[in-house]
């Protein structure tokens, strides 16, 4: 089982959007895949599957196990009960609450609440080919979390200046959870909402180029209104638009992806 | 002194783009302006005035002395202290630092922590006319505090579906601040990044017009690159292109801010 972390600090960045198409087109080649929607603000659970009233729904049910020290005598089926379906065959997803959000006070001072979402993919065993993890814009419990469970990281950045200066920052905070692991995270930086008519977008994939040569995804994801269509049509772009530009840079980066942890 | 929170839940819709404009154009008219950065990832900070090595500058420094019990003990003086001058006459900043991350778990379980802005900013007294509060893009403490501290919240929405999708959710979560604060809590929802190219963004407008309409800026800020361009050179929108479409706009929201605020 592989499991990728999508993130960045840095709002609007398209996390969702990335996290969204890379699990559609893994389930596409029939690859049993979950998204696990660890956003609090539930984006891709609400493009997906709609809204959900129950607060201890999803992602919630393997962190409240552990907040009343059930989470150790839980069978395997009890962590899968979190994972529903969704339009697409072999597209599970573990969905998001706002309940999530209050998770870093109700943790606080508590150990052993960054490996939660490490013990529940280990739990759920060969229910699953690949996990795929869409965090919050936030550096937190939930993003750290993420991080301990993931083989690598994604990590999307839009080619413009004030997104940049994000990505510095998120390079520190992989760093540090690095050096707290004692094991490297092995991460792809990929360009998002490239617009190339704009000088800002062609100077800021030039600076992505020079600093970030060695694990910049080679082709930025183009500025597309297909994939705002798709949104709203609650379809994963690649179900929506399987022939457009965008989505033909994450089938070539998937590919990738999946050579790579074969070959791992 | 009137105090306006800039809050979305919403990464990536135009939150910092919006405080840093209406900062600007307010010190332009000679008013004594402070914008506090309230987003660990600090993108106000950098945009204005660039990195800091010292985790407690600023903003830190009033939540910090409210953790070991100083707060109450500290003169006026050194509220004033966390505020620095930025390149526009009038506009001062309270930056932001990473260090912002870790309070949400300092402070758990401790009283009072929802009022520290509100504090600090009656602290500093007559010394700024507006105060303009940057959010971050998560629910927690910091934009309760925000929310607590502001007479009026500025809601930055950008147009297209998914975030209209998190709009329902922002206002959700001001209701059950109004509800614990017993106070009503005015707000503006500002449209922005509107491509009128698009059917996504037209249909998002039409929506938010059905939705919103008695809370909603009538023109919508449209997607203009030379915003980005601003960004890179480290100057606020207005002093970068003055005659610019997106300035306009706001330059009539602000003239509507300060009609209610001296009506008010
Ligand atoms: N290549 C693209 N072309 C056009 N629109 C895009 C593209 N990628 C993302 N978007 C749109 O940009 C907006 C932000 O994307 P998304 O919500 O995926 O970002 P995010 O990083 O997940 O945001 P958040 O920080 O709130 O979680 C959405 O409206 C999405 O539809
Ligand atoms: N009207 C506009 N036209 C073009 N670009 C814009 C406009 N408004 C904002 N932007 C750009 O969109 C991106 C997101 O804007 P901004 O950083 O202000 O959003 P935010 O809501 O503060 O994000 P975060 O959730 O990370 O705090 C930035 O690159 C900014 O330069
Ligand atoms: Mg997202
Ligand atoms: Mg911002």
């Amino acid at each position: 089982m592989s499991t990728w972390a999508v993130c960045n600090q840095k709002g609007g960045v398209g996390k969702t959007t990335t996290a969204i198409s890379i699990a559609s087109l893994l389930a596409e080649k029939g690859r049993k895949t979950l998204l696990i929607d660890l956003d609090p603000h539930a984006s891709a659970s609400v493009y997906l599957v709609g809204r959900e009233d129950d607060a201890n729904a999803g992602v919630m049910r393997w962190f409240s196990a552990e907040l009343d020290g059930s989470a150790a005598s839980l069978p395997a089926a009890a962590f899968a009960a979190a994972c529903e379906e969704t339009k697409q065959p072999d597209l599970s997803l573990a969905r998001a609450t706002p309940a999530l959000a209050a998770l870093e006070r109700r943790a606080a001072g508590r150990e052993g609440f960054g490996r939660v979402l490490t013990t529940a993919i280990a739990r759920l065993g060969a229910r699953f080919d690949d996990v795929i993890i869409d965090c919050p814009p936030t550096l937190g419990l939930l993003m750290i979390n993420a991080l301990a469970a993931a083989q690598q990281v994604l990590i999307p950045v839009q080619t413009e200046h004030l997104a940049l200066e994000g990505l510095a920052r998120m390079s520190r905070t992989l760093e540090m959870v690095e050096r707290s692991q004692r094991r490297a995270i092995p991460r792809i930086v990929i360009p998002t909402l490239f617009d190339r008519r704009t000088r800002a977008s062609l100077l800021a994939l030039e600076r992505l180029r020079e600093e970030y040569a060695s694990v910049l995804w080679p082709e930025p994801v183009p500025i597309d209104t297909r994939l705002r269509d798709a949104a709203r049509a609650g379809l994963p772009p690649p179900l929506y638009d399987p022939a457009g530009r965008a989505v033909g840079v994450y089938r070539r980066l998937v590919d990738r992806l999946i050579g790579a942890a074969e070959a791992g």
